[in-house]
């Protein structure tokens, strides 16, 4: 479960960062 | 939703964000904003910070879409300008009032927002020197000011 734990940790951070890009039209 | 301690560093810019979501949304947006991108920075691995940080992502862009008319958030460089005048007009307020030996809550409030708002300019780029002196001397002030008054003393 650690692994999978830490795959959801960075999917959801790499969501954020995305989602920041978007939001100040960098992408 | 309450502030994970991790992220302390940015409550203050959180409820400038608050105190001004209806004197001047715009503020509001850029110190959101700038929480944002501090926060993601300071953790955005354990789980009440991404909550946190997802929560306060979904706002930005619900300001955004309620805010897309507004050219100071439809373009950023307009809200640079914003954010520069008003941290600068409440920077001058406070600087007069402590020339003018005024010294009162509003004021130390005035100096300590204005030095936060300095902060909140970085989303946009590097600060001019101008604008890194004025933080620091704006946050120094709210400081010594305060702690006189704590202690009954006239500040100099």
């Amino acid at each position: 479960t650690g692994s999978l734990g830490s795959s959801v940790a960075s999917a959801e951070q790499d969501e954020l960062s995305q989602r920041l890009a978007k939001l100040r039209d960098q992408v | 939703m309450a502030l994970p301690s991790q992220l302390k560093a940015i409550q203050h810019h959180l409820r400038t964000a608050q105190e001004h979501d209806k004197r001047d949304p715009v503020v509001s947006y850029y110190c959101r904003l700038y929480a944002m991108q501090t926060g993601m920075k300071l953790d955005s691995k354990t789980p009440e910070c991404r909550k946190f940080l997802v929560k306060l992502m979904d706002q930005l862009e619900m300001m955004k879409k309620e805010l897309s008319d507004n050219e100071s958030i439809s373009q950023e460089v307009v809200g640079n300008a914003h954010i520069e005048n008003y941290a600068l007009k409440m920077f001058l307020y406070a600087d007069n009032e402590d020339r003018g030996g005024r010294f009162h809550k509003n004021m130390i409030k005035s100096f300590y927002t204005s030095s936060l708002l300095y902060d909140v300019l970085s989303v946009f780029g590097e600060l001019s020197e101008e604008n890194i002196q004025h933080r620091k001397y704006a946050r120094w002030k709210a400081t010594y000011i305060h702690n006189c008054m704590k202690n009954g003393e006239t500040p100099k």
